[in-house]
């Protein structure tokens, strides 16, 4: 997190804040709804509350407006900049200015538009004093990430910011659900969720995340899941690219997304069974794809299934116990994948390199090995 | 004017206006070339390292799509 440099924090924790003008995109219930919890998600967490006042000067005015409405900071129309707050301090100090070409949505996620709940509550992070924070996961990420907002929790950076100006709630409202960590690649007891290629990168998922990774540079990039792909879930079981189709699949329980390089291919999700795995099988542990014969193997619970991507059926014999297919492997596979002839099981913290060949093991490496730190 | 600007101009407008408002990058006369560019590279050094980007000072693909993508009109940098 980072906070304004000088001493732009409020010297009271009990602020006002005035609603100036709607948009026309929504209800002025619903406005008035979204900017309500926008800041109660700061005053969960700090000594800070926040008083609505429906005339004079608030600590908080806000307004929507297009273009230049006399700033400095002129909007651009729709899409760019959404809106912008000002740090604390006296007359502007703490506003938060909506772009009005933009279209504010009150719930409906992926639909064209942004939802005002979770812009308006970022915009608040400004107007108390946090400024962009690097951390991807984080609240206060310059860019705008659509995230579910029935289940929002402020993560943990966000939190440790804001702590950091105002202190910790302290009426003890009852426990709340701890803060969101994003993970980090650097973390020994990282378990991974999946692992897959995708068109020449590495793709490593780990709850609402994911890293993209360019073998032959240390560039590695971490994105939450949603800010690349809206539909699709947080803390998947298994994906894999299957060269034959040249599609990405995402697995989740008995749903399968897809990908077509980084889009999203429509008529997804489908049912698991389109594997062809037998109805009991629920869910799934891992995914390897080998290019070497086109068969996917599907891990599950220490057994295999393999299927035949050209033949569109899991092969006679299967399931077989990992440790005949994979001698060696005797931990529980939590993702796999193929990379330049060889194979690599992930078991808890473990990376378990196989000859996709001779799948003979050869090593065992740490889980980060892909991950530089 | 109704014939598009050929398109590495729009993206140098795209990236001028980004590193403008949001990482101080001055407003350049057209005078020295050689300076607004490499102001131009220090900012978007600073871009790059701020969203833990290839730090290259270049305008590449990875960067310019970053450029594109909603967000907060405050800076990223100490305004």
């Amino acid at each position: 997190y980072s906070t304004f440099q000088g001493d732009y924090k409020w010297k009271k924790h009990d602020l006002t804040y005035r609603i100036e003008n709607y948009t026309p995109d929504m209800s002025e219930a619903e406005v008035d709804d979204s900017i309500k919890r926008a800041l109660q998600v700061w005053a969960d967490v700090t000594p800070l509350r926040f008083t609505r006042i429906y005339s004079g000067t608030a600590d908080i005015m806000i307004s929507f407006s297009v273009r230049d409405h006399g700033d400095g900071y002129p909007f651009d129309g729709p899409n760019g900049f959404l809106a912008h707050a000002f740090p604390p301090f006296e007359g502007i100090g703490g506003d938060a200015h909506f772009d009005d070409d933009e279209k504010f949505l009150y719930r409906s996620p992926h639909s064209e538009g942004y939802n005002l709940f979770l812009v308006a509550a970022h915009e608040f992070g400004h107007s108390l004093g946090l400024e962009h924070s690097q951390d991807p996961g984080a609240l206060m990420y310059p860019t705008y990430v659509y995230r579910d907002i029935d289940t929002f929790v402020l993560p943990k950076d966000d939190v440790d910011g804001i702590q950091y100006l105002y202190g910790p709630n302290s009426d003890g409202t009852g426990p709340k659900p701890p803060p969101p960590v994003t993970p980090n690649k650097c973390d020994p007891k990282l378990v991974l969720d999946a692992v897959t290629m995708l068109r020449g990168e590495i793709m490593f998922f780990k709850g609402s995340f994911f890293w993209r990774s360019y073998p032959l540079s240390r560039n590695v990039e971490q994105h939450l899941i949603k800010s690349f792909w809206p539909q699709i879930p947080n803390h998947i079981d298994a994906a894999f690219e299957s060269t034959f189709e040249d599609k990405v699949f995402i697995i989740k329980g008995e749903k399968v997304w897809a990908l077509y390089g980084y889009d999203v291919v429509r008529g997804y999700p489908k049912s698991l069974s389109m594997f062809r795995l037998p109805k009991k099988v629920k869910k799934v542990d891992a995914v390897l794809y080998d290019e070497t014969s086109y068969k996917i193997l599907f891990f599950v619970n220490n057994k295999i299934y393999s299927y035949n991507e050209e033949q569109r059926r899991i092969e006679k014999g299967y399931p077989k116990p990992v440790e005949e297919v994979f001698p060696g492997m005797t931990g529980k596979v939590t993702a796999a994948f193929q990379f330049k002839g060889f194979n690599y099981l992930f078991s808890g913290s473990k990376m378990f390199e196989f000859g996709a060949y001779n799948r003979k093991l050869l090593r065992v490496l740490n889980n980060n090995y892909f991950l530089p730190c | 004017s109704p014939i598009a600007p050929p398109a590495d101009k729009d993206k140098e407008s795209i990236a001028v206006n980004y590193l403008t408002q949001l990482y101080g990058l001055p407003k350049q006369t057209n005078s020295d070339a050689e300076k607004r560019s490499s102001a131009m590279s220090l900012r978007l050094k600073e871009m790059q390292q701020f969203f833990k980007l290839k730090v290259t000072g270049k305008l590449d693909e990875e960067t310019l799509d970053l450029m594109k993508k909603p967000r907060c009109g405050v800076p990223d940098v100490a305004a």
